[in-house]
């Protein structure tokens, strides 16, 4: 379960406040995953005292961008703290997606490679495995053309239009050596750009898990 | 990606929830685990306006129905949030609910506010009843302040550290602070809205 509790001193109004909620949980904290598995519990609240004595802001104040691109900050950085703490993680896993024909389907794509166990083990093996980010991105559901793909693990490209270049391995291993690892997707189709944030998937994630009642 | 990082007002300061205007917290222990601190309160000194979303999973715990009961009856104006870690009250049927709104009105009656400006929720083992006993101690326990650390505690299962941030933005010329604590470790793919 992830519980998420924001307070500000900023004057919003209800129902702006309520919209920018909305979507900064669509832009982070919807976009982690550590195990696939959505919980009974998950909620986030944020309280504004309005004791900061701004105007009310809502999506016409001249700060509003200021105003959520600071809320969607604070929702991101805690967003990422949940998925570098996953049960048994060892590694922070970053997916930024570009060239998506929406910012929602690269997101979705994101959430995709980010989620798959097999993106996961390799990730943990220090195993710049592309077919299983391809692979991920290919069941996403969302529009794609298989032969213009580009992926990068780190630095090193691995991947370009869906043609596998000359990789240094053991350099892809020793960048997989990092506590983060970021993951590029290129999909050539549009302008949507998005991100996700997922962990490893290690021996004592099943450790954990099997002795969580006992 | 550069469409979410250009034009960054922001800047990030160490601090936590209780270092904006308004809010103090509280944390203690009352047997929901072993030994470590369980249970919470989030208090702010104003009626705040609040705003929540929700796991979309089908299977909703108790307390998420009366925090988005408590929301829609105070026209989104909460004062209090009361947490407890290690059980999720979840699964629990009629008596579930009973005790989420028994959860509810101790907080109001601890922190002198209407019941429908708290909001409360839980997390932990699905499916066992909630052990009231412990959570009313618990809830007399709390003591409200400035430090951050006890409340960050409380909320945790299998987290192993406290998630906060704080981050400070200018507005009207006015320095306005928004900061987070979370937990979160196992069971993480969520989808609220």
């Amino acid at each position: 379960t992830m519980l998420g509790f924001i307070t500000t001193d900023a004057n919003v109004e209800p129902a702006a406040l309520k919209r920018a909620l909305a979507k900064a949980t669509d832009e982070t904290f919807n976009r982690i995953t550590v195990d696939g598995d959505t919980s009974t519990n998950d909620m986030v609240l944020v309280l504004a005292s309005g004791l900061a004595d701004n105007q009310p802001l809502d999506e016409t104040h001249p700060e509003w961008a200021n105003f959520y691109g600071a809320l969607s900050a604070c929702a991101e950085s805690l967003a990422k703290k949940i998925a570098k703490d996953g049960e048994g993680a060892t590694k922070l896993i970053e997916v930024q997606v570009t060239g998506a024909v929406s910012d929602e389907e690269a997101g979705k794509v994101a959430k995709a490679i980010v989620g798959s166990d097999l993106v996961k083990t390799a990730v943990y093996g220090k195993d710049g495995n592309w077919g299983r980010i391809i692979c991920a991105i290919g069941y996403s559901g969302c529009t794609l053309d298989p032969d213009t793909i580009d992926i990068a693990i780190g630095p090193y490209e691995t991947l370009v239009q869906s043609e596998p270049v000359v990789v240094d391995d053991t350099a892809i291993s020793k960048y997989m050596e990092a506590e983060t690892i970021v993951i590029k997707a290129d999909l050539h189709q549009g302008q949507g750009v998005g991100k996700a944030w997922g962990c490893d998937l290690t021996y004592d994630y099943v450790r954990i898990n099997a002795g969580y009642r006992t | 990606l550069t469409k979410q990082t250009t034009g960054q007002a922001w800047k990030q300061i160490k601090g936590s929830i209780t270092d904006v205007k308004g809010f103090t917290t509280a944390g203690a222990h009352c047997g929901l685990k072993r030994k470590r601190l369980d249970i919470g309160a989030i208090f702010c000194d104003v009626p705040a306006n609040a705003a929540g979303v929700f796991t979309l999973n089908q299977i909703q715990a108790a307390p998420l129905k009366v925090t988005k009961e408590s929301l829609a009856h105070s026209s989104g104006k909460l004062q209090a949030v009361l947490v407890n870690s290690g059980n999720a009250n979840a699964c629990t049927g009629a008596s579930g609910l009973v005790d989420a709104y028994e959860m509810r009105a101790l907080a109001a009656a601890k922190f002198a506010v209407p019941e429908e400006a708290v909001a409360v929720t839980s997390t932990g083992v699905i499916g066992e009843k909630m052990p009231m006993e412990k959570v009313r101690s618990g809830i007399e326990d709390l003591v409200l302040s400035k430090e951050s650390t006890p409340f960050a505690e409380a909320i945790l299962t299998t987290d192993t550290g406290t998630k906060e941030v704080c981050v400070e933005v200018v507005i009207d010329q006015k320095t306005v602070r928004i900061a987070g604590v979370a937990k979160g470790s196992g069971m993480i793919h969520p989808n609220m809205a």
